[in-house]
Formats: C-alpha cells, sequence, structure tokens
C-alpha cells in the first residue's frame, strides 16, 4: 500500500520525456518519503535517495516505463545493498557445542524468539536446551517454560538468584554434561540508557562467550532503532538480528536500520505468536514488501 | 510584511526533518507542516520584529494544539465519581504485543493505593504463555488480587468475574489486563470488541510504545475506530525517546496522554505533560 505511493509518484514524475530539475526533485522528495514511512532511519534514507539520484544521472535513464522499472530496480539495490544480497544463516558447529545468545530492548520478543529458535534447530537434528537469566520480569521462567514444554526442549531458569551470569554458567555446565549440543540463552530486556544492565550483558557475554549474539528487533521500531542497536553493538560482539512482529502494518526500516547500525546481517523474521512463525531471511521479499 | 511563500517553504523543509528526527510520524509530520505554514502565513512582521521567535512561537502553537486535543483525565476525579455511585471503575488496557500492558496494570495498581484506593486485577491475557502468572506475581508483589481462571478461557468471562468481584466486595477500581494484538488481525480485534461490550469499561486505555515509528499511526487509528481510546499511555520514554510518538498518537486519537512509563519499576509512572515534550522537540 505504500509503495503504491510510491510508485504512483514515480509514474506521475517520469511520464514525460528525460525528466527535468525539478521533477527530479520531486522524485527524491516521494522516494525520501516512502522511505520515512517505512521507518528508515533518517541518515540511511537521505543516503539511499542521493545515491539513487547520482546512479540514475549517471546511466542516464531510459524512456517512457523501463525508466520507472529502472528507479525502482536502483532504489532496491541500494536498500539490498545495506542487507547484504544473500543470505546468512545461522551456524551451528558440527563437532561441538553451539552457544547462542538473544539480547534485546524489553518487549522485543526474545522469549518468544527463543522457543521458536530452539525448534527450528531442533529439526534440523540438535539437541535444543534453553537457558533463562531473565530474574527481573516477573513470570519469564513460567513463559518460557510453557513454550518449551510442546517442544520438548528443556529450560534451566533461577528466578530467585540476582546473578545473572551465576544462572548462565550453571544452566550452560548443566546443559553441557547432559549433552545438548546447542544451548540457547534468553536475557531480560534492556536499553541503552540502562547502563547497568549494558555492563550486565557485557559480563554475560565476556563470561560465556557466546559463538552467536543475536539481537532482537521489534519490526514496529521506528527512528529510534538505529541509536539502541549501536549501543548494543557498541557493548557487545553482536553478530546477527532477527527481527520480531512483522505480522503488523510496519515496514521494517527500523530494523534495517538496526542492522546497519550493529552493521551486522538479518538472520531470521518472525512473522506471528506461534512457535512455526520463524522465517530464513529473504533480502529481496524484505525490501520488495518494504518499498511495496 | 508576510512571511514570503518560499520563506514558509524554506523553514518547513526544516520543520520536517526535526519532526522526523525527533520520532514523530510522517504523517503527523505533514499535518504540523501544514498547520504552521497556514498560522505562519497570516502573520504580519515589521523590521523590529525576531522572526526566529515568532516561528518558534508559531510552532510551539500548533504542537500545544495537537497535543492537548481534549478534556484531560484525571484519574483520581474519575475513582471518586465511581465511589460515590457505589460501582467500580472498570478500565480496560490494550494494544499491540510487548508494548508495556501488564506492568502499565500494575503501576496504576500502585498509584491507585498511594492514593487511597484499592484495586482488583483481571487476568484477561488467557492466551500468551507466562501471562497469568507474570499478573500474578505483581499482584503478590503489591498484595493487590488477581482474578484469573485457565489458560484457554474466555477473556471476557474473567473481566466480568472480576468486575463482580469488585462490586461485592466494595473494591473501588477494575483493571483488565488484555492479550497483546496486531491492530490489523481482525479475529483479534474482534475478540477485543466483546471482551469491552461484557466489560462495560468506564475507560479504554491505549497502550503504546514510545519507540515506535509509522505503526503507531495504523494502531491508534485501528483500535480507535475499533474499539474506542479514551485515553493513552505511552511507555519506554526511559529509553532516551524524543518524543515524537507522543504527538503522533495524540494526533490521531484525538484523546490525551494519561501517563508515560519511565522504566520498569512500580514507581517509574508519569503524569503525562506536555511541557516535556515542547521541551523534548522545539529547539
Ligand atoms: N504478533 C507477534 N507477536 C510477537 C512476535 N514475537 C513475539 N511476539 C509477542 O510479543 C510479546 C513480547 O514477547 P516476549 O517474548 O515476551 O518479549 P521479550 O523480548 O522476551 O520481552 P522482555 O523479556 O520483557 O524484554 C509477546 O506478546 C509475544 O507473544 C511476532 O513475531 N509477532
Ligand atoms: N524500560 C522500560 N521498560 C518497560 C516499560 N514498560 C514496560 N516495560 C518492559 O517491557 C516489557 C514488556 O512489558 P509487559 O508489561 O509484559 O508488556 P505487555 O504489553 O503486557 O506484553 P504482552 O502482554 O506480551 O503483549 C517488560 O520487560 C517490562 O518490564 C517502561 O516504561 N520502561
Ligand atoms: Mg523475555
Ligand atoms: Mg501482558
Amino acid at each position: 500500500k505504500l509503495g503504491s505511493a510510491l510508485n504512483t509518484a514515480i509514474s506521475k514524475i517520469l511520464r514525460g520525456g528525460p525528466p527535468d530539475k525539478e521533477q527530479i526533485r520531486e522524485l527524491k522528495n516521494a522516494m525520501l518519503k516512502a522511505l520515512l514511512e517505512a521507518d528508515v532511519q533518517f541518515d540511511l534514507a537521505a543516503e539511499v535517495v542521493n545515491e539513487v539520484e547520482r546512479k540514475s544521472m549517471d546511466k542516464g535513464l531510459p524512456d517512457g516505463l523501463s525508466r520507472k522499472k529502472s528507479v525502482l530496480s536502483i532504489i532496491h539495490d541500494e536498500l539490498s545493498k545495506f542487507l547484504g544480497t544473500r543470505v546468512y544463516p545461522l551456524t551451528l558447529h558440527p563437532d561441538r557445542p553451539t552457544l547462542i545468545m538473544l539480547v534485546g530492548i524489553q518487549g522485543s520478543g526474545k522469549t518468544t524468539t527463543a522457543a521458536k529458535l530452539a525448534k527450528y534447530i531442533q529439526k534440523r537434528g540438535k539437541k535444543v536446551a534453553v537457558v533463562t537469566v531473565d530474574n527481573f520480569r516477573p513470570g519469564a521462567y513460567e513463559q518460557l517454560q510453557q513454550l518449551c514444554s510442546s517442544i520438548k526442549v528443556p529450560v534451566y531458569g533461577d528466578p530467585e538468584n540476582k546473578n545473572a551470569v551465576k544462572i548462565a554458567t550453571d544452566g550452560v555446565k548443566k546443559f553441557l554434561d547432559e549433552k545438548y549440543n546447542t544451548i540457547i540463552i534468553d536475557t531480560a530486556g534492556r536499553h541503552k540508557e540502562e547502563k547497568a544492565l549494558l555492563k550486565e550483558m557485557k559480563e554475560l557475554t565476556d563470561k560465556i562467550k557466546p559463538d552467536e549474539i543475536i539481537l532482537v528487533v521489534d519490526g514496529n521500531l521506528g527512528q529510534a532503532a538505529h541509536d539502541q542497536a549501536s549501543a548494543f553493538a557498541e557493548v557487545t560482539k553482536v553478530g546477527s538480528v532477527i527481527v520480531t512482529k512483522m505480522d503488523g502494518s510496519a515496514k521494517g526500516g527500523g530494523s534495517l536500520s538496526a542492522a546497519v547500525a550493529a552493521n551486522v546481517p538479518i538472520k531470521f523474521l518472525a512473522d506471528g505468536e506461534d512457535i512455526d512463525s520463524l522465517e530464513e531471511f529473504n533480502p529481496t521479499s524484505f525490501v520488495g514488501r518494504l518499498i511495496g | 510584511t508576510d512571511f514570503s511563500i518560499k520563506s514558509i517553504a524554506k523553514v518547513n523543509k526544516e520543520l520536517k526533518d526535526i519532526l522526523i528526527k525527533n520520532e514523530v510520524a510522517v504523517k503527523t509530520t505533514d499535518e504540523i507542516c501544514k498547520r504552521f505554514a497556514k498560522k505562519l502565513s497570516k502573520i504580519e512582521y515589521t523590521r523590529f520584529s525576531n522572526t526566529r521567535s515568532i516561528v518558534l512561537t508559531t510552532l510551539r502553537e500548533v504542537l500545544l494544539e495537537i497535543l492537548t486535543p481534549s478534556q484531560s483525565i484525571d484519574l483520581i476525579e474519575l475513582v471518586k465519581i465511581a465511589k460515590e455511585r457505589k460501582n467500580p471503575l472498570v478500565i480496560a488496557f490494550f494494544g499491540v504485543n510487548g508494548v508495556g500492558k501488564t506492568l502499565s496494570i500494575a503501576k496504576i495498581g500502585k498509584y491507585l493505593m498511594d492514593n487511597g484506593y484499592s484495586s482488583v486485577f483481571a487476568a484477561g491475557d488467557t492466551f500468551r504463555a507466562g501471562s497469568i502468572q507474570q499478573l500474578q506475581k505483581h499482584g503478590d508483589n503489591l498484595n493487590i488480587r488477581v482474578i484469573a481462571q485457565n489458560y484457554g478461557s474466555d477473556a471476557a468471562a474473567v473481566a466480568y468475574d472480576a468486575i463482580n468481584h469488585a462490586t461485592s466486595k466494595g473494591i473501588d477500581v477494575v483493571l483488565i489486563d488484555t492479550a497483546g494484538r496486531m491492530e490489523t488481525n481482525s479475529n483479534l480485534m474482534a475478540e477485543l470488541q466483546k471482551i469491552c461490550k461484557v466489560s462495560e469499561p468506564d475507560l479504554k486505555f491505549f497502550v503504546g510504545d514510545a519507540l515506535t515509528g509509522n505503526a503507531l499511526i495504523s494502531q491508534a487509528k485501528l483500535f480507535n475506530q475499533k474499539i474506542g481510546i479514551d485515553a493513552s499511555i505511552l511507555n519506554k520514554i526511559d529509553a532516551d525517546v524524543k518524543g515524537g510518538a507522543a504527538v503522533s498518537v495524540t494526533h490521531i486519537s484525538e484523546k490525551p496522554i494519561i501517563f508515560l512509563g519511565v522504566g520498569q519499576n512500580y514507581e517509574d509512572l508519569e503524569s503525562f505533560s506536555v511541557e516535556m515534550i515542547l521541551d523534548n522537540i522545539l529547539p
């Protein structure tokens, strides 16, 4: 629906002969507006628009309908460049245990994603277990237990323990002893202003040394997403992003900006609450939806 | 002298950038720029005028108009009125997933208690894993009773249960928790309509996340259209939010923001202040 606004603008602007200065300005404004409405961070959106102008001026636009097609494909390419044009799969060690840690802002969908990821990995023949080090949110342990019971994945938690690092080391040790080869660690929500919680996240990653740290990002996030993600990436070595709640009306530009800010690929998209709603990320369809 | 079309357009372009960077949704930004240009075009100034202060004053007027759409809601006043007519004040909380509905209920339960009023929580999220235990633990922490049934039970029935309990026990307020739901999911929106039809809340509070981008427009629009919003609560303001979401949600719902969530503790609840948002956005 948003894409149709961009589509209409492009069609109108490129109707006649080669576009004049005024038409180019109009086109840039329409593109910028579409990207901002899709929640792409302001500077990134401006960068994309300038690049599209430069590229379409460089090779000169073809006439008629193919002109509109080439502008759209340039926009598509510029956005895809941010995401990497290939698929980045989740790496699981074939010969030794893999530790995955989920971090992110409060309510982004970490706990729900932990269960989804556990099922996804279990389907690939791994023996999966989940540890929750969230000792703050009431009912966090019960939530994860209930989510994982349907897939018979064991959950370790110790909500009474004030030390998240201790819960993590105890849980990981227990599951390694029991020969689980993939352990997912769910953490409490935190944002960039909560310095003590950022410090806790750093301690967790330093002590546990996860093979992959995944930043879980709510697909509804707007302009704030970019700087929040930078802050996470500054504190700890974020390896990838999982975007959640893409079954809403959001276009996902915030999560794209988060991935750019952390300089990591998006590996999965979640588009629903149930445990099967997790798909491997496809940059082409994501960008297609972003610009409609 | 009038402001020229060209100078208004120039200021408007700068204004648009400022608003977007302050997290105001695009649709709301367009509306603000439109109203701002209209007001500015009607202003006459002399060579002694401070045009910069005229621009800032005009902008402040437009933002103030949008941020104070209607009668502000004084919760304590409404509780007093309900007490006088010997009925509990019933409040339903709704919004998309993960915005802080459940924690907001706990915070407001505490706020009411601090003001000498009793409340009961209705565990109306009978769907999500751990939702009932989460609310029950908040209730235990605050010594506030939670009315719940089993997972999978009818949320409207739980709300009805809680209202009967409050009426018979003389409890002042019923706070109804509901499951998070995407505003675009028509089945879930129909379920929420049923909950409200059965419980007939005196107040319907839309709960939003201050970090939300343009989706907030669709959320506010559809929840208002299908359910009706009496006031909004915006959470996670403490995440270094610029405040634009407050402008967007008020613009679309045309209803006031009653509370801001500024942290994860029970006392992290602030009554909405227009000045706080204006100070953030205005240069
Ligand atoms: N519609 C939809 N809801 C989702 C999705 N992922 C998670 N949710 C819901 O979002 C809400 C928050 O999810 P949680 O898993 O509790 O989020 P969290 O990051 O663990 O939250 P904290 O631990 O409090 O930081 C819940 O209602 C989930 O069911 C999704 O892809 N789509
Ligand atoms: N920093 C901060 N965190 C908040 C605020 N309000 C809520 N949270 C956190 O956000 C997360 C989600 O809160 P919930 O109360 O479970 O949200 P919800 O809307 O009930 O979620 P669902 O029922 O799953 O849709 C929890 O980790 C809360 O502690 C706030 O104002 N500031
Ligand atoms: Mg969680
Ligand atoms: Mg809840």
